[in-house]
């Protein structure tokens, strides 16, 4: 699944 | 992922470190707010729903699993432990966390990108996370004689906020796919702005070589 690009951080 | 967000991740994990450091080999928790340990608790359990559907990396998946489990053993810890939750510091840790809640609960149903069950509870967590700081600040403005492993706590918990603003500037000039929202932009600065002070007095002290007290 592609994850949104704020959502790759913790 | 660039050296801002690396070091950022570091400082922050190096807080948790220094945190369970403290109750676990010293056996104490004086001056650790337990009210901003369960709302960094809460923070990650609603952010990190994700933890199983959706697979960034290897290293997101390992510092999820740290993050979760750390800050429930921390709450735990604190509440539970039969030497250290004596050394909680209860009757000036009175900041009531509820009212930090349900703002940023509000804010996330009013304000998000999409209004679905796990979207929501991620805004949620960002609101929550710039605020979660503030029972922490108010305990240790109350704290007498802060000790060095609290200071640093705080110390690396700003510094990894600082990195991930610097990471964020970084990201937005470099990766075309990466427009942070505004909100998450404002939440961010919020609270790194909230450390403003006490970076200061924990810069002076560490100069002059005194112990950390911040004035009333």
């Amino acid at each position: 699944t592609k994850v949104a690009a704020a959502k790759d951080e913790l | 992922m660039n050296i801002f967000r690396l070091a950022g991740d570091m400082t922050h994990l190096m807080s948790i470190v220094v945190l369970l450091l403290k109750m676990h080999t010293i056996k104490s928790c004086a001056g650790i707010s337990l009210k901003t340990q369960e709302l960094y608790a809460l923070v990650f359990i609603t952010r990190y729903l994700d933890i199983f559907t959706d697979f960034v990396s290897l290293y997101n998946t390992v510092m999820k699993i740290f993050f979760l489990g750390t800050s429930i053993s921390i709450v735990w810890y604190m509440r539970y432990h039969k030497v250290v939750k004596q050394s909680y510091d209860k009757d000036h840790d009175t900041f009531r966390h509820y009212f930090l809640i349900l703002p940023c609960f509000l804010l996330a149903l009013i304000i998000n990108d999409e209004f679905t069950f796990r979207e929501v509870l991620w805004t949620f967590s960002l609101y929550l996370e710039a605020v979660a700081i503030i029972p922490q600040l108010v305990l240790l403005q109350r704290t007498k004689n802060i000790d060095n492993l609290t200071g640093n706590y705080v110390f690396f918990l700003g510094a990894y906020r600082g990195l991930y603003i610097l990471n964020w500037i970084y990201r937005y000039f470099t990766d075309s796919h990466y427009r942070r929202k505004g909100i998450t932009w404002t939440s961010g600065i919020v609270q790194t702005l909230l450390y403003a002070d006490f970076f200061y007095y924990y810069i002076r002290s560490w100069r002059r070589n005194e112990r950390l007290n911040l004035p009333a």
